[in-house]
């Protein structure tokens, strides 16, 4: 496509530089994102894996694919010798750097960089993109604010300190098993910048200067190493294993886990309970009370062989509010490598029946794995309901993380008490026993307005 | 929630960039491009991803994953890159657009 200077009005605000030519001055990786994303994304693991590529016009081959996963973790640093120098004024304060390891899960994100690449900068340059960060793993981070190829080595900033740089864009869109996975892969902006700036100095006397206008990393507080990784209430999820199948679940009780039964499906059966802190906890348990298949609430109970210390006890929430922000921490996707995920979104949808919620709808990212884990009001903390599914298109296969089912608290939470009270499990009994109208619900059909009548 | 956004929105739009990389004398051969953050303005700094350089590397892809490679200096691409870094405006600049083909894109009806 050639440039063609042309008078008509930019359709988003006054009109865009022209491109201005830039030198290579290095190529660098971080060697640390790399040890991460072969433990977390290599091995076994590796064929399921595939990443977005950077835009280009033509499709992509394997080759070029294979190319495009070696370069995955390289990022370069350019200079441009003319045209950024005359707005240097014009522009706020310099760039800060969040060190590593200081910003929490579930903390909110805002990812700037432009879909396509240099295709429509007209259209598409520096689009924003919201989210939270969703997980760590050393400098390779996941967060669900979601990017298109092209935004490749875009920036993702704090919202406080505001426009912080915290990482850069690694690969926008990640599939597992054929399945889009709805996270973004970062690599950390800090370790980034440190072997930008070692490599400067190694390279060749005239750019050892250049080092040092690089942007500083924040000083304390903001420099201060986290204590606890992430909001009060993701500390309840906890790893449920059972054989070879895991999945997510919630802590309701010092000694009592609610996970999903297709996790732990058979009632005495013995399972083992990871929680997120300590992390190297393992407790077991046994499952006390499972739903049967029949059941539309796909839900098992766990009862631990000794109390989880330190885990702060969610609160059941009473009311639920359309649209209100919610989290879903889970351990899909990664399952054991690494702690659980955080994703955000609103509630999308509550499915009453009889003026009861039955079913509770969000736009967080939810994958395999996290199933039976908790659903959170962002705002208040308090436990909203236990993911049991997310969205399959069964003509296309597609699926679709972004829409997912959770059964509401409000459903479960008279009968945990009464079984935690007086070790009666009557009232999950009942759960076996739903209305008709609910069953339907769960089968996602629609409502039946009234039982049909017999035509004889 | 807006306002707590703003701050960051607006330091996120003037660090952003994006960066294409063509072969000199020869952009029919294809234009790769990636999103970027401007480092510095005075001199002018980018970093952005490396997967553009992967088809000018001279030694191929393969050297990204030597066994302790962090870093490769300029020189490891050919010399037919041209490198182009394209930015927002700001609010005084008088520049005059640039018009760039829409290859390979369409906005289907939903």
């Amino acid at each position: 496509a050639g440039l063609e200077p042309s008078p008509p009005a930019r359709h988003r605000g006054p009109p865009l530089e022209p491109p201005h030519p830039a030198e290579l001055l290095l190529l660098l990786s971080c060697p640390d994102f790399r040890a991460h994303f072969a433990s977390l994304f290599g091995s076994e693991a590796a064929e399921q894996w595939r990443f977005a590529s950077a835009a280009r016009e033509e499709e992509v081959s394997e080759d070029e694919e294979e190319d495009q996963l070696r370069a995955l973790s390289w990022f370069a640093l350019l200079r441009v010798r003319h045209g950024l120098e005359e707005e240097a004024d014009l522009r706020g304060p310099a760039l800060a750097v969040v060190p590593l390891g200081t910003v929490p899960k579930g903390t909110p994100l805002l990812a700037c960089g432009s879909p396509f690449g240099s295709f429509c900068p007209d259209i598409f340059l520096n689009t924003l993109s919201r989210g939270v960060l969703s997980n760590t793993a050393g400098p390779l981070l996941l967060t669900d604010a979601r990017c298109l190829p092209g935004t490749e080595g875009g920036g993702v900033f704090a919202v406080r300190p505001a426009g912080a740089l915290v990482a850069l864009v690694a690969a926008p869109l990640c599939w597992k098993a054929h399945e889009w996975v709805g996270l973004t892969l970062l690599c950390a902006a800090a370790p980034l910048l440190r072997a930008a700036r070692d490599a400067l100095r190694s390279l060749h006397p005239n750019t050892t200067s250049l080092a040092a206008l690089l942007p500083p990393e924040l000083g304390a507080p903001w420099a201060l190493p986290l204590q606890d990784p992430g909001p009060l209430w993701a500390a309840a999820a906890v790893l449920v294993e059972y054989g070879t199948v895991w999945g997510s679940g919630v802590v309701v009780a010092p000694r009592l886990v609610v996970t999903c039964r297709h996790v732990a499906p058979r009632e005495m059966a013995r399972v083992l309970v990871r929680p997120t802190t300590p992390k190297s906890a393992k407790i077991w348990g046994h499952v006390v009370f499972a739903t049967r298949e029949t059941s539309p609430y796909d839900i098992a109970v766990v009862s631990l062989e000794k109390e989880l210390e330190g885990v702060h006890m969610p609160v059941p929430t009473e009311h639920f509010h359309e649209g209100e922000t919610v989290s879903v921490v889970g351990f899909g996707v990664f399952g054991q490598a690494c702690g659980p995920s955080v994703t955000s979104g609103i509630l999308s949808a509550v499915v009453q029946v009889d003026d009861t919620p039955v079913m509770l709808q969000t736009t967080c990212a939810v994958h395999g794995g996290s199933s039976g884990g908790p659903l959170f009001s962002t705002s208040s903390g308090d436990l909203l309901g236990i993911v049991a599914s997310n969205t399959r298109d069964n003509n296309t296969g597609a699926t679709y993380p972004h829409l997912n089912f959770s059964i509401p608290i409000t459903v479960l939470q008279p009968a945990l008490q009464r079984y935690s009270q007086t070790g009666d499990l009557g009232g999950l009994r009942e759960l076996d026993h739903v209305a008709e109208p609910v069953r339907v619900v769960w089968r996602l059909q629609r409502p039946l307005a009234e039982t049909p009548r017999s035509k004889l | 929630m807006r306002r707590q956004w703003e701050p960051a929105m607006r330091v996120a739009e003037q660090a952003g960039c994006v960066v294409s990389a063509s072969r000199a004398g020869q952009p029919e051969a294809g234009l790769w491009s990636c999103s970027g953050v401007i480092l510095s303005r005075s001199p002018g700094l980018v970093l952005c991803h490396g997967g553009i350089f992967t088809p000018f590397l001279r030694a191929g892809s393969r050297v990204l994953t030597e066994a302790g490679a962090s870093f490769l200096p300029g020189d490891s691409c050919g010399d037919d890159l041209r490198l182009h870094v394209q930015w927002g405006p700001t609010a005084a600049s008088p520049l005059g657009r640039v018009e760039r083909g829409r290859p390979g894109l369409c906005t289907p009806q939903c």
